[in-house]
């Protein structure tokens, strides 16, 4: 790796690594993998990363979010100072299988489903913690963002039913955090009108007669289910439609962070992963071979159609009831997988917790004495709306992000101030 | 009252989650040479997988 270093940190004590992991459930796939030792404690979480798409490589979020490094101009590596590293152990996998370098020689194996996902992750955790006995007893958390809302509790759920089934070895499991994720698309869906609205993209006429979409997609979606199949695809182009109709008012904002424009087709520029990926020398490093980077791929994004309007939500109230920490952030600029979506379905959630969760005041997340966001807690419940981000909260607001992860992973999110009158979430 | 919304030219066609996934990836301005990683050939220079069967294989990055 091309590291320009100015930190003072030894090379040599750097505990970074790539791996290849074959999966055992399958006719022939590998699931790639980065991990990156805590740059400060060996005792520290462990943290995995989910990049969403569906089929978008975990590098996406490692190089532009919350990876130790970020990419220069000029392809060189810079440290990050906000990368989850400094306060985790912290994993990134390239899946479902075809995305990134994780790679198949047989077709049959992409994943269509969470089922499929979630075990290959579950089995690749296994053998991961094999490798590393010395982090099996850290606390162990699942992150992500995006489709990963999807991806995130079932692999939570794969976790706890196998740690309770005494299953292979037991994985630590403390929490999960949902960013900006789409996981309960019956509510998510019938929200984009109303933040829309909110946020003056749409007019109220033209709520009203986009809302006339929203019957149709309910209907559509509460035959998908959890499990459906053709009703599941159905639903995912009647619901589309509610979102479509949005986009054609809107023009050429991004719908990943309201305040922005795409230009020309060109919402962000991620290319510098793509040509530092390819390099031969980073190829070397990696030691990936020949094999090809594949940034985003489309295959596996079609492959996972059946399983996009599936409601997701239905495993977390389990966790939630055996002690499993959720936390579910959202930068409040996000129209894809907005706020305003998420605060609903987790309001709406069936847990014991619920009204408890429901009446609790909004406290501001402080960072810095400045208010980051503001946050809703019951017991393991946490909510966050990130204040000035868009879809990539640690992108956007990455020394928040930081604070968010390192707060949340340490039971101190939401702490009572001295002043017993105001509650505030600092340290 | 759907009238005007489902048959509106504007809205995609029926090949839409293909050009949904196009769209996604071009508008991070991405272009994976493949559509996937299946591949049907002997991988080469791999340092990673000569290790043989292993279930998994690291290395140590610098």
């Amino acid at each position: 790796f091309p590291l320009f270093d100015d930190s003072g940190v030894s090379l040599e004590e750097l505990g970074h690594h790539a791996g290849y992991y074959k999966i055992e459930h399958s006719h022939a796939a590998r699931l790639f993998y980065f991990f990156f030792e805590s740059r400060n404690r060996k005792s520290d979480p462990v943290v995995i990363w989910l990049t969403g798409g569906p089929g978008c490589s975990s590098e996406l979020a490692m190089f532009y979010e919350n990876g130790p490094f970020k990419i220069t101009k000029n392809l060189s590596l810079v440290w990050n100072e906000y990368g989850w590293d400094k306060v985790s152990n912290l994993l990134y996998v390239d899946q479902p299988v075809g995305t990134g370098f994780s790679y198949s020689s047989d077709r049959q194996d992409i994943r269509h489903d969470e089922n499929g996902v979630s075990n290959d992750l579950y089995d690749l955790l296994q053998t991961f913690f094999d490798e590393h006995p010395d982090l099996v007893e850290n606390d162990f958390f699942i992150t992500g963002e995006s489709y990963a809302g999807h991806y995130i509790p079932a692999l939570a759920s794969r976790i706890h039913q196998g740690n309770k089934a005494k299953e292979g070895t037991h994985i630590n499991l403390k929490g999960f955090a949902i960013g900006n994720g789409l996981t309960d698309p019956a509510i998510q869906y019938k929200t984009y009108p109303d933040y829309a609205l909110d946020m003056g993209i749409i007019t109220k006429s033209q709520h009203r007669r986009i809302n006339l979409l929203v019957p149709p997609c309910e209907l559509a979606i509460g035959a998908c289910g959890t499990d459906g199949t053709l009703s599941c695809m159905t639903s995912y182009y009647v619901c589309n439609a509610i979102f479509t109709s949005i986009m054609l008012h809107a023009g050429d904002m991004n719908h990943y962070d309201i305040r922005k424009k795409c230009e020309g087709s060109l919402c962000y520029d991620f290319s510098n992963m793509e040509k530092f990926l390819n390099q031969q020398s980073v190829r070397e490093a990696l030691g990936v071979g020949d094999i090809e980077f594949v940034s985003c791929s489309p295959t596996v994004y079609k492959a996972m159609l059946v399983d996009w309007m599936r409601n997701s939500e239905v495993g977390i109230p389990a966790l939630l009831e055996d002690g499993i920490k959720m936390l579910v952030y959202a930068g409040e600029y996000d129209l894809i997988c907005n706020w305003l979506g998420n605060s609903r379905w987790v309001h709406a959630m069936q847990w014991s917790g619920k009204e408890e969760f429901v009446a609790s005041p909004k406290v501001p997340f402080l960072v810095d004495g400045s208010e980051a966001g503001l946050l809703k807690r019951h017991g393991p419940l946490s909510f966050l709306k990130v204040h000035d981000a868009g879809h990539m909260v640690p992108m956007d607001q990455p020394k928040a992000a930081l604070e968010m992860l390192k707060r949340w992973t340490r039971g101190t999110l939401y702490e009572k101030s001295s002043n017993p009158q105001i509650l505030v979430a600092d340290m | 009252s759907f009238a005007g919304i489902f048959d509106d030219p504007r809205l995609p066609p029926s090949d839409f989650p293909s050009a949904q996934a196009e769209k996604l990836i071009r508008e991070l301005n991405l272009f994976p040479k493949s559509d996937t990683n299946i591949i049907h050939r002997n991988i080469q220079n791999s340092s990673l997988l000569a290790a043989g069967e292993k279930k998994i294989v690291e290395r140590r990055l610098r």
